[in-house]
């Protein structure tokens, strides 16, 4: 179960409260997997108690983008702990979705890829496997099929830690690369943090979501949880 | 995989101090619900009395909603997301699929919270932890006069990494997030979140 509040002590106004954390959720806390399962209980709360002398936000204050765009990138920052966490998970892992026509397409192929068990495996067993990148993209429910074309999309592992070259590039304008350099692709997924990018090609709008790998430890935690 | 386990994700992700907003206070005590005598149960609370307080809140879409879900959205709707002053949070029992007994005993935790804050429909109830079980009411409720009786509120750094303790299940450690900004006409404020989540976590919140 993912619990959890924000609390402010600026003045805003209830219906713009309301929209600034529905806004920062759909970019934080439900772009986040650890295992694809969706609790009974999941609550996030935040309230505002206005302690700061300042004048109310609303929503035509001009401080209300402001404080929308920091409430977003810190609840980012929360949900990305949550995931760290991961229950034994050793990698946190970023799936950024580029280039796609829409910004759903984009957002439900992050989420297809970020809850693939066989995806989160590999990682955990830092095999560069491609081709369940790909299984996930391709059985991700879409509503059509416009934010995909097989001749144009690209797959990628990125490096976190600033060596070179930064990408390894698994797919390529949809023909695997055969010759992956493995001694790289293994330097890449020793690491804790990395990127899987995947680029559509079909239009401009991104999403990204936080994933992690499933390890041995997840089976042994959650075996006897009730018990 | 051994260099990946050997990773102290406490010594890591946990800050070990932080800036707070003004006019909250946050208690936590260890009820008993968990078997293993860890913290709980913590309550957040609004002190500031100088406007009421806004609230907002986005709930699982799952079919089947837990009491405190159920609770929680009906008293927000109730009261247009204004005069909310606390939360009170159990780990180790979700109260979740446990029918109208289950409604009943988040509103009588809300209620003893009210009693013990002299207001009406002033918190929210939120629960973690095992599905299908019954609440227990009666310890959360003496952990409730023990937070309350002994004042065990603070506003300080530890107090507020207790209370992200005291709803961790699963967690390999506490979450906890505190920033301050700063306004356009230069006046400072802060933003704190504590959250807890470690399995059962694709959430898809509204």
């Amino acid at each position: 179960t993912l619990l959890g509040f924000i609390v402010t002590d600026l003045p805003i106004k209830s219906s713009a409260l309301k929209s600034i954390l529905t806004h920062a959720t759909n970019r934080s806390f439900n772009c986040i997997s650890v295992d694809g399962d969706m609790s009974t209980n999941d609550t996030i709360c935040m309230i505002a108690n206005g302690a700061v002398e300042t004048k109310e936000i609303d929503e035509t204050s001009q401080e209300y983008v402001q404080v929308q765009n920091q409430v977003t990138e810190f609840a980012q920052q929360l949900a990305q702990l949550v995931v760290r966490d991961g229950e034994g998970s050793t990698k946190f892992v970023t799936v950024k979705v580029q280039n796609s026509l829409t910004f759903e397409d984009a957002k439900i192929i992050a989420e297809s890829i970020s809850n693939s068990l066989l995806v989160k495996t590999a990682l955990y067993g830092q095999d560069a496997n491609w081709g369940r990148i790909l299984c996930a993209i391709g059985y991700a429910k879409l509503d059509n099929l416009k934010s995909l074309n097989v001749d144009k999309i690209n797959v990628s592992f990125i490096a976190t830690d600033g060596s070179e070259p930064k990408e390894l590039k698994l797919v390529v304008n949809g023909v695997p690369q055969l010759e992956i350099d493995e001694a790289r692709a293994s330097e890449i997924l020793n690491l804790n943090d990395l990127e899987i990018s995947v680029d559509l090609g079909t239009g401009t709008e991104e999403a990204q979501f936080w994933t992690c790998d499933i390890s041995h430890e997840y089976v042994t935690i959650n075996g006897d949880y009730r018990t | 995989q051994q260099a990946s386990k050997s990773v102290d994700k406490y010594a890591l992700y946990v800050p070990k101090n932080g800036v707070f907003p003004r006019g909250f206070q946050v208690g936590s005590t260890a009820s008993g619900v968990k078997k293993n005598g860890n913290l709980d149960l913590g309550i957040i609370r609004n002190t500031n009395t100088s406007r009421p307080a806004a609230a907002a809140a986005v709930f699982t879409t799952n079919k089947f909603k837990a009491a405190p879900v159920v609770v929680s959205k009906q008293i927000l709707e109730d009261k247009n997301g204004t005069g909310i002053n606390a939360i009170v949070i159990n780990s180790g029992c979700a109260n979740s699929v446990t029918g109208e007994v289950g409604i009943e005993d988040a509103k009588k935790l809300i209620s003893h919270v009210d009693s013990k804050l002299g207001t009406s429909m002033s918190t929210l109830p939120m629960s973690t932890g095992v599905i299908g079980q019954r609440l227990h009411v009666n310890k959360i409720s003496k952990g409730i006069d023990e937070i309350f009786d002994n004042n065990k509120f603070g506003s300080d750094f530890q107090s507020w990494l207790d209370m992200a303790k005291s709803i961790c299940t699963t967690d390999t450690f506490p979450k906890l997030v505190t920033s301050r900004f700063s306004l356009p006409n230069g006046e400072k404020y802060t933003l704190t979140g504590i959250a807890k989540g470690a399995g059962m976590i694709c959430p898809n919140m509204a």
